[in-house]
């Protein structure tokens, strides 16, 4: 464990705590896309098969824990919440995710570091969750002002990852046995489909103004 | 050795 990952688990933790916040708050899920709430449901179900097979630490198995539970209370919050539910921008909500689904696992079918069940979705995770936030930018680009909790929720959730990179380059100069090209080069990728949010939510918290993306 | 390969990041 070192310091760039323990601040990315924590960002991490911290946008899951955002989202839960905002949701149970304002009892509304205006601007959140339950199809980016499906998939990462779908990204922490595939990773953590080895859940109660390998035993890491106390801190792994806890935050296992608390990201699969966290993902699926969302997921079943804004899809049968009765007051909740009622806020969902269902027709804005319209990523065809199946294209994310079936690319990630064509690829992981393809590219994985062993051809093992475990492996195989482990790997199927981390295409996944790269392009998991897709349904998001796209649902807050449609509906035009982001309330502020949606906007610190997709921050965290892109400067988690970013942590996550350095916490690589860390290890691959300290670990001589360190090879994780697949979290790697999809991590870059994760974090570069936030690039242009980053900018925009940048500008508006140097202006000081409403988070607004481009149509 | 340990099989290395097991995902220790979350």
């Amino acid at each position: 464990m070192n310091i760039f990952r323990l601040a990315g688990d924590m960002t991490h933790l911290i946008s899951v705590l955002v989202l839960l916040l905002k949701i149970y708050a304002t009892k509304s899920c205006s601007g959140i896309s339950l199809k980016t709430q499906e998939l990462y449901a779908i990204v922490f179900v595939t990773r953590y098969l080895d859940l109660f097979t390998d035993f890491i630490s106390l801190y792994n198995t806890v935050m296992k824990l608390v990201f699969i539970g966290s993902s699926l209370a969302i997921v079943w919050c804004m899809r049968y919440h009765r007051v909740v539910r009622r806020s969902y921008d269902r027709e804005l909500d319209t990523f065809r995710y199946w294209i994310l689904l079936g690319v990630s696992f064509i690829l992981a079918l393809v590219l994985h570091e062993k051809f093992t069940l475990q492996e195989v979705f482990w790997a199927f995770s981390i295409y996944l969750e790269a392009v998991a936030i897709l349904p998001q930018l796209v649902l807050l680009q449609r509906s035009g002002n982001v309330d502020n909790l949606a906007g610190q929720y997709v921050f965290f959730l892109g400067a988690y990852r970013a942590f996550y990179i350095l916490n690589w380059i860390y290890r691959y100069l300290t670990e001589q046995r360190f090879t994780r090209w697949i979290s790697c080069v999809s991590g870059l990728v994760q974090t570069a489909l936030y690039a242009d949010f980053f900018y925009y939510y940048f500008i508006s918290w140097k202006n000081n103004a409403k988070l607004q993306l481009p149509a | 050795i340990e099989e290395c390969n097991v995902h220790d990041e979350l």
